[in-house]
């Protein structure tokens, strides 16, 4: 539909559901996503941020979505 | 919130990013 694979949908969706002022973490996203694999998760948090779906907020582990608010 | 104010600059300037880049490449996909 969003020109992202399922994947990436689902790593978005989740970032843009959290709402704490520092974002989802890598962590926090594997816990959820427990059949993806952390490399799997990374390459679609990187995808995402490439395109401006989301970015970084205290450290590289930490996400928000732009779409948010 | 918990965040310094460093923090908070951060934040919003990765987000100010991340909104330019969307829009470069939205326009990009017309």
């Amino acid at each position: 539909v969003n020109g992202l694979t399922a994947h990436q949908s689902q790593v978005l969706n989740l970032i843009k559901s959290c709402h704490v002022p520092e974002g989802m973490s890598l962590q926090d996203l594997k816990l959820q996503l427990h059949s993806m694999s952390m490399s799997t998760i990374k390459q679609a948090v990187d995808f995402l941020s490439s395109e401006g779906h989301i970015y970084s907020t205290v450290d590289d582990d930490h996400y928000k979505s732009t779409d948010a608010e | 919130s918990g965040l310094t104010e460093e923090q908070k600059r951060r934040i919003e300037e990765n987000r100010q990013l991340a909104l330019a880049r969307r829009a470069e490449r939205l326009a990009a996909q017309r």
